[in-house]
C-alpha cells in the first residue's frame, strides 16, 4: 500500500515509531522525525541494543554508533565508538550540521559532542555491569578474537597473535536481541 | 539497533540508525549502523532502506545502498529488500540480518535471512492508513 507520509523502522520499537510520527505531525521535517524517533529509543534503551547501559565491550564500557542521512541533500552525519554521551543520534546530526565532515569516532567524537553542548555521562548501568561480570566469569565467552593465544574460545586475554593464521570465523548461535 | 526511514508528504526521505553495537566487542569496533549505505541509506529520488543484524558481515555488502538502487531501477520494496539479503546469503549463508525498504510513493517491505530461532522479522510501520504504529512481520528467506 502506497501512502505518504510513512515511518518505518526495524524491530518492534513502537514508541520510537510513534515519536517520529508525532514529530512529523507537529510540523517537523523527515530528518527531525528520524532524529527524535531514534533518540526516543536511546532514552528507552530499546531492546537493550540501543542507547546507554547495553552491549558492554571487552572492557565493560558501553559505546554508541549512530548515523543520520538527508535523502534530499545527501548530507550525512555519523559517530562511531562514541563514549560517555547518551544522545548519539543527536551528535550524528551535529556532525552533519556543525561540521563539513561526515563521520567522527572514538574519544575525539566525544570531545566534539561535549563542545557542542551534549552532557557527558557514564553509559554504564547495573545491567551492563552484570553482563560484563558474567562474561568474565564465563571465561570471556562469546569472544570475537581469533588466531591469538591464549585460545580465545576458552580463555580471557591479554592476547598475543599466533604466528600462523588458522581459524576462520565460525557460525555462532544468534541472539535476536543482540544486533547492530 | 534501531534503523528508521521517514518519508514526508512531499516524498522527502530521511534515514537514521542508533545502536550500542555488539556485546563483548573488541574496544574500538564499529558496526554497520553508522556507515551510509550499510546501516541505512536515503535518496529522495528513489527511497530509503535500513538494515540490522551482524554488522561485521553486513557492512561489507552495503545492503541499504543496494536496496535503494534496486528501487531506483523500479523494483518494488519487498523484492529490493530480498535482493539485498540474498546477496549476502550467497557468501555467508548463516549470517544474521534483516532490512526494511520504502520507496518514495510510500510502498514498503522487509526481508531477513532465515536461521534457527529467527524465521520472522518484526518491524514497525506508521502511515495515515494505519493511524497508529503497527507491528508487521515478514517471513525470512
Amino acid at each position: 500500500s502506497a501512502v505518504l507520509p510513512l515511518v518505518i523502522n526495524t524491530w518492534p520499537f513502537q514508541d520510537a515509531t510513534a515519536t517520529a510520527w508525532s514529530t512529523l505531525s507537529s510540523g517537523g521535517s523527515a530528518l527531525d522525525a528520524v532524529e527524535k524517533g531514534c533518540a526516543q529509543c536511546e532514552i528507552l534503551q530499546c531492546d537493550g541494543s540501543v542507547g546507554y547501559g547495553g552491549s558492554p565491550d571487552e572492557m565493560g564500557e558501553t559505546t554508541l554508533d549512530a548515523m543520520i542521512m538527508n535523502g534530499d541533500t545527501m548530507e550525512v552525519g555519523a559517530v562511531g565508538d562514541l563514549r560517555r554521551i547518551k544522545n548519539a543520534i543527536g551528535v550524528a546530526r551535529a556532525v552533519m550540521e556543525r561540521t563539513k565532515h561526515t563521520f567522527l569516532v572514538g574519544e575525539s567524537a566525544s570531545v566534539f559532542a561535549e563542545n557542542m553542548g551534549f552532557p557527558v555521562e557514564d553509559l554504564s548501568t547495573n545491567h551492563s555491569l552484570d553482563i560484563f561480570t558474567k562474561w568474565l566469569k564465563d571465561s570471556c565467552q562469546p569472544n570475537y578474537r581469533q588466531n591469538v593465544s591464549p585460545d580465545p574460545s576458552k580463555s580471557c586475554g591479554p592476547y598475543k597473535p599466533h604466528t600462523m593464521l588458522q581459524q576462520r570465523r565460525r557460525h555462532q548461535l544468534i541472539d535476536i536481541h543482540a544486533h547492530d | 539497533t534501531i534503523g528508521m526511514i521517514v518519508i514526508n508528504q512531499a516524498g522527502q526521505v530521511a534515514a537514521g540508525t542508533s545502536t550500542n553495537g555488539a556485546s563483548h566487542k573488541i574496544p574500538g569496533r564499529v558496526g554497520d549502523s553508522p556507515i551510509a549505505g550499510a546501516g541505512a541509506y536515503a535518496d529522495s529520488t528513489a527511497g530509503g532502506a535500513a538494515a540490522t543484524g551482524d554488522g561485521d558481515i553486513m557492512m561489507r555488502f552495503l545492503p541499504s545502498y543496494l536496496a535503494v538502487e534496486q528501487m531506483r531501477a523500479g523494483v518494488d520494496p519487498p523484492t529490493a529488500c530480498r535482493t539485498a539479503i540474498t546477496r549476502i546469503k550467497k557468501h555467508f549463508p548463516h549470517f544474521f540480518g534483516a532490512i526494511v525498504c520504502a520507496n518514495t510513493t510510500g510502498s514498503y517491505g522487509a526481508a531477513c535471512n532465515k536461521l534457527p530461532g529467527f524465521s520472522q522479522f518484526p518491524f514497525m510501520v506508521f502511515n495515515q492508513k494505519s493511524n497508529v504504529p503497527v507491528k508487521e512481520m515478514v517471513d525470512c528467506v
